[in-house]
């Protein structure tokens, strides 16, 4: 199905969890 | 500021390596999408750190791939 998540959105100063299901 | 480079990023873990390289783009990106600067960040940080920073040296092709992220997140939203 469609992940209405993605993409993972980068605020600057904030830690990026982007990643972290990799 | 100074450059971020290959061996400044190979000092840091690679959740670090991301966040480093997304401080950068995040306000190249913002300048051209302000509201979706976000989203398309965390897109370009998907492609490999030595991509990103040959973007980061080259205005012309992170341009080009942030218009590309833009029609990529506009057609997945649509």
């Amino acid at each position: 199905g469609s992940n209405i998540n993605w993409p993972p959105e980068f605020h600057p100063g904030v830690p990026w969890k982007g990643l972290q299901n990799i | 500021q100074e450059p971020l480079t290959a061996s400044l990023l190979a000092g840091a873990p690679p959740q670090e390596q991301k966040q480093m390289l997304g401080e950068r783009i995040y306000p190249v990106i913002h300048e051209m999408h302000p509201t979706l600067a976000g989203k398309i960040t965390g897109m370009l940080l998907e492609i490999d750190n030595s991509e990103l920073l040959h973007m980061l040296e080259s205005p012309e092709s992170l341009h080009s791939k942030v218009e590309e992220a833009v029609a990529v997140l506009q057609a997945h939203q649509a």
